[in-house]
């Protein structure tokens, strides 16, 4: 474990929080995008298969757990409570997700460590995890102005991955064998996609105005 | 060895 890493994790577990708070608070999900929280949580429940076969720490174990029942919670809050679920923008709502699940899973079958289950399901995640976000950037251009939590969300989420990036580098020059290009080169896109939401982001906050996309 | 490389990253 690096500081980077643990930086990551940390944004990585904030953005999930600012998401439930905005959520449970305003009691609306209203800006945030169904697809890509159910995205999210196909990402963790393909990645973490090995929850309960490799042990690697008690901080490793219950963070798998942390944001599988988090990304699960927030997918089933969306679709089934009665208040929440009427705020969705079911009608901004409607990038084809299915293609982004069909195009990562058969990259994961071409391109993995290991053509393996466990390796395949873990290469599959990360690819998903890489373009989950779009409907959600796709989301928030159609709603133009972006509330807080959800413009302070997509933030964490971006920068999580770009730490990551950081971890990456760090472990490639400190450990002797260390290769996760899999993971790098999917991280890089991933943090990629983020890069016009970051530079309105920072412009945002820089002129103290609302946070808009352009359409 | 296991067949796979244990992933310790979240």
């Amino acid at each position: 474990m690096n500081i980077f890493r643990f930086a990551g994790d940390m944004m990585h577990l904030t953005s999930i929080l600012v998401l439930l708070l905005k959520i449970y608070a305003t009691k609306s999900c209203s800006g945030i995008s169904l697809k890509t929280q159910e995205l999210y949580a196909l990402v963790f429940l393909a990645r973490y298969l090995d929850l309960f076969t490799d042990f690697i720490s008690v901080y490793n174990t219950i963070m798998k757990l942390v944001f599988i029942v988090s990304s699960t919670a927030i997918v089933w809050c969306m679709k089934r409570d009665r208040v929440v679920r009427r705020s969705y923008d079911k009608q901004l709502d409607t990038f084809r997700h299915y293609f982004l699940l069909a195009a990562s899973f058969a990259l994961a079958l071409l391109v993995n460590e290991k053509f393996t289950f466990q390796e395949i399901f873990w290469a599959f995640s990360i690819y998903l995890e890489a373009v989950a976000i779009l409907p959600q950037l796709v989301l928030l251009q159609r709603s133009g102005n972006v509330d807080n939590l959800t413009g302070q969300y997509v933030f964490f989420l971006g920068a999580y991955r770009a730490f990551y990036i950081l971890n990456w580098i760090y472990r490639y020059f400190t450990e002797t064998h260390f290769s996760r290009w899999i993971a790098c080169i999917s991280g890089l896109v991933q943090t990629a996609l983020y890069a016009d939401f970051f530079y309105y982001y920072y412009i945002s906050w820089k002129n103290n105005t609302k946070l808009k996309l352009p359409a | 060895a296991k067949d796979h490389v244990t992933k310790d990253e979240l």
